[in-house]
């Protein structure tokens, strides 16, 4: 992860979104 | 004279050929050409890059003949509803699909060749209101359709002899989706634009709705065209027809907007306007193809953008025998193809 002016950016946001959003 | 209006104007720079003519062909027997595509076409052990095009009645595939011909192979009939688009299908092969409709699209159908039968037929896919449709990679669908209650987002995935194999129903954000565009190199994800001005993320396999982004109220009616990740970004090309004129950047057909999709933060990464001598709300359609973008504009030219650069690199200019309609990108970037409502096609390498 790394901090920028678009926030926190996460090289797996797909995989962590996936997990994170209702089924 | 002919070659002179052939030749492309480079407008903010040197005149430059940027676009080759390659090959031209005419439908004698279309009276009003809708849409213009590209599809691979195997037949005989031999794989080769078909042109597709559509009347509001018919759809014809059309087959290299020399380096600068082609002739037509087939022709479906589609007589009880109109055509309005052909829908691509990224590395599909023999397989062409076609949306057809009134003022929305109504039915979606496969145009293919059975070998079984050896006859070229047509097999329905899906009825409905449907809003917005996409060609995936590995021969899948994805479109959004509206009851009066609820909006339904579905993929289907076709097998090889034009059935649908499977369906997954996407979960539908509140607003009705006016486009798709999947996220290349990531085979579960697609992006979407919502009539609300969002860009919304799906993982295709659990049919997840993963986030929704706004785009901004500067640019409203925002239609996504071509998403890709990178470093943890989310990229994605929109177009802005509806796009106010502003001093500091003109008119901006094309934006490539970087989206972090862990906070749902945005910025604009580059403008591609309309070049000069067309301001104004000028755009009528466009496609996009890697770093490049293609527009008709209402002056009938066809304007080229390195979207990455935000540079206009070429314009076609309308014909004498008349303005330029339709502007697509080959399957795999082979060239652009312009065409014109009376059924001509020219094909342009870039």
């Amino acid at each position: 992860c790394s901090e920028s002016d678009l926030g926190l950016i996460s090289l797996n946001w797909f995989e962590e979104l996936s997990a994170e959003a209702p089924p | 004279d002919v070659a002179e209006q052939l030749t492309p104007v480079l407008l903010d720079g040197p005149r430059e050929e940027s676009l080759q003519l390659v090959s031209e062909l005419k439908d004698s027997s279309c009276s009003c050409a809708v849409d213009v595509s590209t599809v691979w076409w195997e037949a005989a052990g031999c794989r080769e890059l078909r042109v597709v095009t559509a009347s509001e009645s018919t759809v014809s595939l059309w087959e290299p003949l020399a380096p600068d011909s082609w002739g037509k192979v087939y022709t479906w009939h589609l007589r009880e509803i109109p055509v309005i688009q052909i829908i691509p299908l990224p590395d599909t092969c023999n397989l062409v699909c076609v949306a057809l409709g009134e003022l929305e699209i109504g039915e979606i159908r496969l145009l293919l060749y059975s070998s079984e039968t050896d006859s070229f037929k047509h097999s329905l896919v899906k009825t409905g209101n449907i809003k917005a449709v996409v060609g995936l990679e590995d021969q899948r669908l994805v479109s959004s359709s509206r009851t009066m209650q609820e909006q339904q987002v579905e993929m289907v995935l076709f097998s090889e002899t034009g059935g649908s194999k499977d369906r997954q129903t996407l979960m539908p954000p509140e607003e009705t989706v006016t486009a798709f565009a999947e996220v290349e190199g990531m085979r579960e994800a697609l992006v979407g634009t919502t009539a609300g001005n969002s860009v919304v993320v799906w993982n295709l396999k659990t049919g997840q709705l993963l986030r929704k982004m706004h785009v901004g109220y500067s640019y409203p009616a925002s239609i996504c065209h071509r998403a890709y990740s990178d470093s943890g970004l989310l990229f994605v090309v929109l177009s802005h027809p509806l796009a106010k004129e502003s001093e500091s950047c003109g008119s901006p057909v094309f934006r490539v907007v970087a989206f972090n999709p862990r906070t749902g933060r945005s910025t604009g990464v580059m403008f591609s306007c309309l070049p000069p001598g067309h301001a104004g709300r000028q755009y009528l359609e466009g496609d996009v193809w890697d770093t490049t973008g293609a527009a008709v504009l209402t002056s009938g030219a066809v304007a080229v953008w390195d979207l990455l650069r935000g540079r206009c690199m070429a314009v076609l200019c309308p014909d004498p025998a008349g303005h330029w309609a339709l502007a697509r990108w080959a399957t795999g970037g082979a060239g652009l193809l312009a065409g014109r409502r009376d059924g001509t096609v020219r094909l342009y390498r870039y």
